[in-house]
C-alpha cells in the first residue's frame, strides 16, 4: 500500500508543481512505482511530464464527475515507473459542478482506493487555493508536503493552511499529517531567505533537503521533462534526489 | 472618472500583488487619488500596505455579501493619496456563499459605482484563479493588467486567461480590454526570460517598463510598506515608477 502525498500551499508560485513532478520523478528513477495526479486546472504537472492538457480527452475532471475511473485516465511518461493522471481543460468547471453533491469532498479518495495498491507513492499536485479540488486532495492523502518559498507573503499564508489541514483531519481524514515543509527557491546569500527559514522551523518539520533557486528547474518544463532527465547534475535535480531519499527513509 | 484596473493572472506567484501595491503607490506618490481593492483571501495586498487581514473587522467580504458599502471599509495607508479596501479573513467563503445569486458576477461593479468618482485610479488585486472573485473584478474593471513572470508555466496560462477575458467582454463588460502585460522578475542574463518575453510580445501589448528581479521588492512587504517608501532608489521601485508613468500617459 503506497503512501499518498497532497502537495499543497494556497500561496501561488511557491513550487508545488515543480516539487510534485520532480519528487515523483526521483522516486520513479529509484524504481518505485509512482503516480502523479494533476488536480490543477492549469495542468502544469501534466505538461511538466510531457502531456499537454489540450490533447487530453479524459482526465481528472472526468474522474471527479464520475465519467471515468482513475485507472482509465492514467498515462505513461518518459520514465517507465512514473505514471500521470493528467488534467483536461474542463477541470476549471469541476468546483462549481460538484458543489451540491453530498460526498463532494471524498470523490478523489474513493477513486484512488481502487488503484493505490498498484503504486508505492502517489503525489497530488494542487492549485493555489483551498477550494474543493485541494480539499479532495487533503481527504485522499496520508500526508501533506508543503512547498514554501522563503518569502514574507508565503510565510503569512501558513496559518490559513494549518487551519484547513486541522479542519480536514478532524472532520474527514483522521490520519492526515504534515509530512514536512520543503524550502524552495532558496538563496542562502539573502537575509530574507534565512530569516523566513528560521521562522518556519519554529512551527513545522522542515525537510533537510533544501531546493536552491536553479534556472534548470524552470527550463525543464519547456521540454516536457522532469529535471532528472533534463539535467541530472544540476543543483535543482540534486535537491529533489535528496528529498526523495528522505521520503524513502521515513 | 477614474480608471479601474483588474490585476489578473491565474498562474500563481507572478507578481500580481507586488504590481497592484507598487503601481498604486507610485501613482499615489504622483498625487493621484488611488484606491487599492484586495480581492484575494490571502490578503497580501492589505499587508503589503501595512493593514493586517487578521485585524480587519469589515472588508471586501462584507461588501460582497451586502453587509457594508465599499466606502465603509476603505482605510488610510502611509501615503495620503493611497487608500485600501482590505480583505478580511472570511473572504475565502465568499465564492461559495454567492454562487446562487443571479447577479453574482456584478456585485463589485455595483459597489464600485458609488465611490469611483472619488479616485483617479483603482487597482483590484486578484487571487490566482479564474473563479468568482476574479470574475467580479473583470466585470468591474475598464482594463486588465496582466503581470507575467518570464517562465514557461506562466506562458502556458495566457491562453486560458485570454479566453476568460473575451467571455466576460462578450457577456458582461463590453468596454473591457487588456491594457498590457507587465514582465516581472525579469533577468536579462537568462535565455528563458528573453525567449518568453519575445513570445509574449507576439500576442500582447507589453509595457515598456520591465520589472527586474529585485530582493528589495520581496523585503518591503515584511515592513508593511510599498517599495517606494522602503527603498525608492532600488531597481524594483524604479521599474514601478516607470510603469506608473506609462499608465498616466495612456
Ligand atoms: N527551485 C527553483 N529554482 C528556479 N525556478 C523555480 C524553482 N522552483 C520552481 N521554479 C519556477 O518558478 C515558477 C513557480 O513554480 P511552480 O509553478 O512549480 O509553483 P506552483 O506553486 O506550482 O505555482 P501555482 O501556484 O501557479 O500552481 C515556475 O515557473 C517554475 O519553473
Ligand atoms: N520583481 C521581483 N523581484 C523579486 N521578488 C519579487 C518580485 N516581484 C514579486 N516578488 C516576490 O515574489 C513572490 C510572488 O509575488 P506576488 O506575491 O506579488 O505574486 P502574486 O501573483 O500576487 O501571487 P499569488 O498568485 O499568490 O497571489 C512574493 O514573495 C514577492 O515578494
Ligand atoms: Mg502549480
Ligand atoms: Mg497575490
Amino acid at each position: 500500500m503506497g503512501r499518498v502525498f497532497a502537495v499543497v500551499n494556497q500561496k501561488g508560485g511557491v513550487g508545488k508543481t515543480t516539487t510534485s513532478v520532480n519528487a515523483a520523478a526521483s522516486l520513479a528513477a529509484a524504481e518505485k512505482r509512482t503516480l502523479l495526479i494533476d488536480m490543477d486546472p492549469q495542468g502544469n504537472a501534466s505538461s511538466g511530464v510531457g502531456v499537454s492538457p489540450r490533447t487530453v480527452k479524459q482526465g481528472t475532471y472526468d474522474v471527479l464527475i464520475g465519467r471515468a475511473n482513475l485507472a482509465d485516465v492514467v498515462k505513461d511518461t518518459a520514465i517507465a515507473t512514473l505514471k500521470i493522471a493528467p488534467t483536461s481543460r474542463d477541470l476549471v468547471a469541476a468546483e462549481y459542478e460538484l458543489i451540491d453533491r453530498e460526498d463532494r469532498d471524498l470523490i478523489l479518495k474513493t477513486a484512488l482506493e481502487r488503484v493505490r495498491r498498484k503504486f508505492d507513492f502517489v503525489f497530488i499536485d494542487c492549485p493555489p487555493s483551498l477550494g474543493l479540488l485541494t480539499i479532495n486532495a487533503l481527504c485522499a492523502a496520508d500526508a501533506v508536503i508543503v512547498p514554501m518559498q522563503c518569502e514574507y507573503f508565503a510565510l503569512e499564508g501558513l496559518g490559513q493552511l494549518t487551519e484547513t489541514i486541522a479542519r480536514i483531519k478532524a472532520a474527514r481524514n483522521p490520519k492526515l499529517k504534515v509530512e514536512g515543509v520543503v524550502l524552495t527557491m532558496y538563496d542562502g546569500r539573502n537575509n530574507l531567505s534565512r530569516e523566513v527559514a528560521d521562522e518556519v522551523r519554529k512551527h513545522f518539520r522542515v525537510f533537510d533537503a533544501i531546493i536552491p533557486r536553479n534556472v534548470r528547474l524552470s527550463e525543464a518544463p519547456s521540454f516536457g521533462q522532469p529535471v532528472i532527465l533534463y539535467d541530472a547534475r544540476s543543483s535543482g535535480a540534486q535537491g529533489y534526489l535528496e528529498l526523495a531519499k528522505e521520503l524513502l527513509g521515513n
